[in-house]
Order: structure tokens, then sequence, then C-alpha cells
């Protein structure tokens, strides 16, 4: 299906520390 | 990690009259997730913090950030002109915006219209531009300039303009006409 985020998603993500 | 639609590449262009213009832009990075995406923006400087002449672009994964390139040629842009002052007060915010807008697949089924999108430093005044495919989609150029309005923040009367690549190549002085307003 199509990947579609809104703002406040994509910004939830903005500070998190990388995956390892 | 979560998934993009698309794959993007983030250019840089630096001004080096030395050299050719192609050279002067360059592929910086690749992601195609949220949090790799983060990670770039974290580790570039910010817009406003370029010397003028220099240009972020992100377009996704084939095209290339030029009017040439089969994607874009028979597209456009819907441009928006800041004015000096909006460096340090605005534009920071209203280019990640753009990016979001972009990642996000905010355009519904018109995002796949979409190629990229070009912020310029420039000393006469900055400009941040989301680039379409086909310049006669009018219904998806509208409702991607309807979106993009509104996601930007701009007021009712602030009028943004869309201009065919193939009227801006032709003008020297890049003042094209609008070919859609909102």
């Amino acid at each position: 299906g199509k990947k579609q985020y809104d703002r406040e998603f994509l910004l939830d993500f903005q500070y998190m520390p990388p995956c390892i | 990690q979560h998934p993009l639609h698309y794959r993007w590449v983030l250019w840089f262009f630096k001004n080096d009259r030395s050299r050719p213009w192609q050279e002067n832009l360059q592929p910086v990075t690749r992601f195609n997730t949220v949090e790799d995406f983060w990670a770039t923006y974290r580790h570039i400087k910010l817009a406003s913090k370029l010397s003028s002449g220099c240009d972020y672009a992100l377009f996704k994964d084939g095209i290339q950030p030029m009017w040439e390139d089969y994607r874009n040629k028979r597209g456009g842009r819907w441009l928006l002109s800041l004015a000096k002052q909006q460096r340090h007060t605005e534009l920071d915010r209203l280019w990640l915006e753009t990016l979001l807008c972009l990642l996000g697949e905010s355009f519904e089924e018109f995002s796949q219209e979409v190629c990229g999108a070009v912020v310029n430093i420039r000393t006469k005044g900055d400009k941040i531009a989301v680039w379409t495919s086909e310049a006669e989609n009018q219904a998806g150029v509208m409702h991607i300039g309807h979106v993009y309005k509104e996601r930007l923040g701009l007021s009712a009367k602030t009028i943004i303009g869309y201009q065919a690549h193939a009227d801006t190549a032709a003008k020297s002085n890049s003042l094209a006409k609008n070919k859609f307003v909102v």
C-alpha cells in the first residue's frame, strides 16, 4: 500500500535516537 | 524503520563559476525511511545557514533536479518567493514543511506527479519550489497547489504561482508568467 504519513507522525521521529 | 513510499535523493548546488553548471550540482545522500531522513536532516546545515548561491534539492531517486530530465521537461513548479528578511524568520520552517509534504505523500493520488523540491538561497530573496511532472495536468497541479499553500500556513491573500519550466527556460530574467495561481 501507499506509505502516507501526516506531518505530526513524521515530526515524532525528529529527535529519536537512530536504531542499531 | 518506517519506509517512505519513494526513495529520495538530497542534492546540493554550490555556485562555482569556474566549473560547468552540472558539476556544481551533486547528490549528497539517498534515503527511503523516516529515520534516515531525520538522520540526514540533522546532519546538514539548515537552509538559512547556506551561502548565497547555494541550493538544496530533494528529488525522487532517478529524477535529476533540472529541466532537462525527461520527468521534468513537460512540468513546472509551484514557486514561493521570500522577502529577504524571511530567511531568518521563516525559511527553515517553510523548507522543512515542504520536505514533510513530499516525504509523507501529502498530495493524495497526485503525489506521483511530484518530482521534487528546491530551495534557492539568494541575496535578493530566497525561493522554495515544488516541481511537478506535467504542467498541463490542471487537476493535479491545482490540488497540489491548494494542499501545499495550506500546509505552509500562508494567508489567503498570499498568492503563489505555478510556472511551466518551458516558459521559465525561455525567459532569461526568470520572470515567467504564472500558468496557475492559488
